[in-house]
């Protein structure tokens, strides 16, 4: 269900994270995406109050992963009634860290001129996945021997109408990189790789069958 | 040869995994 870009990294669509009847009438819109290795949030404000909106800021609350604005929130002219502006805020990963439940979960604070607004909202978790995140294959099965089988996590992605080359590159593009594949019994294995802002490894290995829509994930 | 080798071991992964 991507409407990621074919060779781009995935984001999702802008979903609706502030209703405007909870931030008198301020409403954000948003998704995340990760371009040319750099997170962004891309917000879409939009006043639905009567008045001007002026002096925008955002702040995070500490998270998993560290997120944090890489600078402030540009909003450079004061939004009038009925009217929208995008804006694209980039994020660093050196921000305090704080485990979260779920573990993508970001709370924000948004504050103009008439009050302090606040939201949570979930990335997904591929906005992390660095660009040099292909593990040399010795390493990827070094590694693989040594995980406890108790730290292996099984999930089954339904309806997938792609061949495993297909899977293969589209991942690719949002830095889930292919290491080796096989086919054992008409079953195609790839192993895969990526590697988190924080230096974390995830080893994955996904099976798809010719002809099976539903995919299994190990990682 | 080391390539040959990993080749190898990813084989016996990918089976061991399908046949366990």
């Amino acid at each position: 269900g991507s409407v990621g870009m074919p060779m781009g990294a995935y984001s999702p669509p802008k979903s609706i994270w502030l209703p405007a009847m909870k931030a008198k009438g301020l409403e954000i819109s948003g998704t995340f995406a990760r371009r040319a290795g750099v997170i962004q949030m891309e917000m879409t404000l939009t006043n639905k109050a009567m008045s001007i909106m002026t002096d925008f800021a955002i702040q995070f609350n500490r998270n998993s992963f560290g997120l944090a604005p890489a600078g402030p929130l540009q909003v450079l002219t004061p939004v009038g009634p009925n009217q929208s502006i995008e804006v694209a805020l980039p994020l660093s990963t050196v921000g305090p860290v704080m485990k979260m439940e779920p573990l993508t979960n970001l709370q924000v604070a948004v504050k103009n001129n008439i009050d302090v607004f606040y939201f949570s909202s979930q990335y997904p978790i591929s906005m992390l996945f660095v660009e040099d995140g292909k593990m040399e294959r010795q390493v990827f099965l070094a590694t693989w021997k040594d995980i406890p089988n108790d730290n292996e996590a099984q999930f089954q992605i339904k309806d997938c109408h792609l061949n495993s080359d297909a899977a293969s590159s589209k991942l690719q593009g949002s830095n889930v990189f292919t290491i080796a594949k096989r086919t054992v019994e008409g079953q195609d294995m790839l192993y895969q790789s990526m590697k988190l802002t924080n230096g974390i490894w995830v080893l994955a290995e996904l099976r798809v069958q010719a002809g099976n829509p539903n995919y299994t994930v190990s990682t | 040869e080391l390539e040959d080798g990993l080749d190898e071991a990813f084989s016996r992964l990918a089976e061991s995994r399908t046949n366990p």
